[in-house]
């Protein structure tokens, strides 16, 4: 077993299951029980060395993946970069929120809508998925709930209409956030992608930078094809981050790292639950965790 | 493509004289991967190889001049019958209504697939009537509702306040407004929510369904065993319907799920309109499976 004698074939063996069983795929998992082999040719490794060893290698990796991109997202997280209420910058800071059906857009913007709202900013929530029944009446709860505004169109109407109504809305009053709520798409149907960057185009007609951030939200049950999901939607638009949901269940969320090997794309949250508070900003800590738990 | 990785595999090795046993279990290793990255389970795709170890050494594939040709044969026949065969009807209840209980994880498509499978049976002349027995989801009430109005099917809806009595009443009114079928969507919950899987639990006590349908999302990764076990243990399903497989992801989630609550696959989705499902074909995913 893991971390129990000295690491051999056998333990590599076993590290590569758990690695693939949560999610890493064979690339990345044989990749890092390389990293691990040639660590411990080094020096060999021996009991908690092994887990240890493997926790610096995942460490390492996540690191990486965030690393030489030339978006700088983590300014987010940068006090210098806190932005001040009061500080009334001319427009609002705009985020879109991608992702295939069903992989927790809708209920991801409504717990960022009251995280921030909750730090003193004023929130607008921007009710563009025009096309799936009740989306908006879906959303306008999660408005009410975080104590938020939000701009809607009629069902069946044009989402770029209700961007282009939401950031017109938001700059007039002065919004200080903006979260773009869109619909489920496939990455492979041409046409939603078009749609997608026809958004981008609307949105920049009033805020010339939006959007600021672009989120991926990954359902944490997703297999490899997160890997295409990203690919794919990294060609519409750059996505600036990922959200993976769903973690609360018994998936590892694996597959972040080949997407951000291969994409060089940052987790930024992690979706714990149906519930407002169910959102925390991302930790590396928090993968490999959950890896080995 | 399978096909070309096994026969440039295989061709390199005749080079060297007849074939052993190590080169088949070598080839294996290199189907596993193709596996593994379809999203087959890592202990599912183990026992699958094992077997079609087992077939290709028996079947003398050693001797063969088109190895490759036979161990994917074998390869595909074994994914086949695993995969289930042919496509079945859905079990019909003695006497009306039929329930048709839909569960699964968060997202995984079960309100969708509630509508279109009403379609699907309005259309071979049944008269469903579904019931929205998720009060908890924001307005999945009113996504049931309208999703009942564009297949043009009565929804039993907000006569209760818990998901137990909906289900209980719209059984109920189903019974005596001689419904034949009632299709009962539930709330997206995880496995190892205790409280809410006591909740279905008791759901389908009360309504005694002659399916219960694991509704899958057809992009699930290696955690589609933990799930499926679960409901199948702590529930019993009776069949799953594999979900948003109009997308390119390989589905060997499916595989997985079959292989661990021993149900059959009855439909896939094919997209988002309410006419998208389609009776399961084994061949189909096995081909997509393998790539
Ligand atoms: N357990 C759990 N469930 C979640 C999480 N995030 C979202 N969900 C649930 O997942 C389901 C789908 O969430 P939505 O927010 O509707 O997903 P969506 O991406 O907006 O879906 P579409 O708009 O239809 O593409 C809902 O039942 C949510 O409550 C999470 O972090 N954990
Ligand atoms: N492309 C595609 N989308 C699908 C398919 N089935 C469902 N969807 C979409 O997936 C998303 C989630 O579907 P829902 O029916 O709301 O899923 P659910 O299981 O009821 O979700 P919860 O009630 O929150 O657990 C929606 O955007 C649907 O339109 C499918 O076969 N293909
Ligand atoms: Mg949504
Ligand atoms: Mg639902």
């Amino acid at each position: 077993a893991v971390g129990a004698g000295k690491l051999d074939e056998d333990v590599l063996e076993e590290i590569e299951e758990i690695l693939i069983t949560a999610d890493l795929g064979v690339e990345t998992s044989m990749e890092l029980c390389e990293r691990l082999r040639k660590r411990s040719q080094v020096k060999t490794l021996v009991g908690d060395e092994v887990l240890i060893a493997i926790q610096e290698i995942l460490e390492d990796m996540l690191e990486e993946n965030t690393s030489g991109r030339p978006v700088d997202t983590d300014e987010e997280d940068d006090p210098e970069n806190e932005r001040e209420i009061g500080d009334s910058p001319a427009t609002p800071h705009v985020t879109f929120i991608i992702g295939v059906n069903g992989s927790g857009k809708t209920t991801s913007i409504g717990k960022l809508a009251n995280y921030y709202s909750r730090q003193g900013e004023k929130v607008l929530i921007v009710a563009a998925d025009t096309f799936r029944s009740a989306a908006v009446e879906q959303l306008s709860v999660w408005a009410e709930r975080a104590d938020v505004e939000i701009t809607r169109g009629v069902t069946g109407a044009d989402p770029g209409a209700v961007v282009f109504d939401g950031l017109q809305s938001a700059v007039s009053r002065g919004i200080d956030r903006v979260f773009v709520d869109t619909a489920g798409r496939l990455h492979t149907n041409v046409n939603l992608m078009r749609e997608l960057e026809k958004l981008d185009r609307v949105a920049k007609k009033i805020v010339p930078d939006a959007p600021h951030e672009v989120y991926l939200v990954i359902d944490g049950t997703t297999g490899q094809n997160g890997i295409s999901q990203a690919k794919r939607f990294m060609e519409s638009l750059p996505i600036t981050g990922l959200i993976v949901t769903k973690l609360d269940g018994t998936a590892k969320g694996g597959v972040i790292l080949p997407i951000g090997r291969e994409l060089k794309i940052p987790v930024k949250w992690i979706g714990l639950g149906e519930g407002m508070e169910d959102l925390v900003p991302y930790a590396p800590e928090f993968v490999v965790r959950a890896i080995f738990a | 493509e399978l096909t070309e990785k096994l026969d440039g595999f295989f061709s390199k090795l005749k080079g060297r004289g007849k074939l052993t046993e190590q080169d088949v279990k070598a080839a294996l290793r290199e189907v596993r991967r193709i596996l593994l990255e379809a999203d087959v389970n890592f202990r599912v795709a183990k026992e699958f190889l094992k077997k079609v170890e087992e077939r290709a050494i028996g079947e003398e594939v050693l001797k063969s001049i088109t190895p490759a040709q036979q161990v994917i044969k074998i390869i595909h026949d074994e994914l086949i019958e695993l995969l289930g065969d042919n496509w079945t009807q859905l079990k019909r209840s003695k006497e009306p209504p039929t329930v048709y209980l839909m569960v699964g994880l968060q997202g995984s498509g079960k309100t969708t697939t509630t509508g279109k499978l009403g379609n699907y049976l309005k259309k071979r002349g049944m008269r469903p009537l579904l019931a929205a027995c998720d009060l908890q989801r924001p307005a999945a009430i009113d996504q049931l509702e309208r999703v009942g109005e564009q297949v043009g099917l009565q929804v039993v809806s907000r006569v209760a306040d818990t998901p137990l009595e909906v289900a209980r009443l719209a059984k109920k009114r189903a019974r005596s407004e001689g419904w034949d079928t009632l299709i009962v969507d539930t709330a997206g919950r995880l496995h190892v929510d205790d409280a809410l899987m006591e909740e279905l639990a008791q759901i389908k006590e009360e309504l005694h369904p002659a399916e219960v349908l694991f509704v899958a999302d057809g992009m699930t990764g290696q955690d589609a065993v933990n799930s499926a076990q679960a409901f199948s243990e702590r529930l019993g399903i009776t069949g799953v319907v594999l979900t948003k497989m109009d997308g390119d992801a390989r589905g060997g989630a499916a595989l997985s799920i079959r292989h661990v609550t021993g149900q059959p696959i009855r439909f896939t989705g094919m997209g988002e309109k309410l006419d998208a499902l389609e009776e399961f074909h084994p061949s189909r995913l096995a081909d997509r499976i393998l790539g």
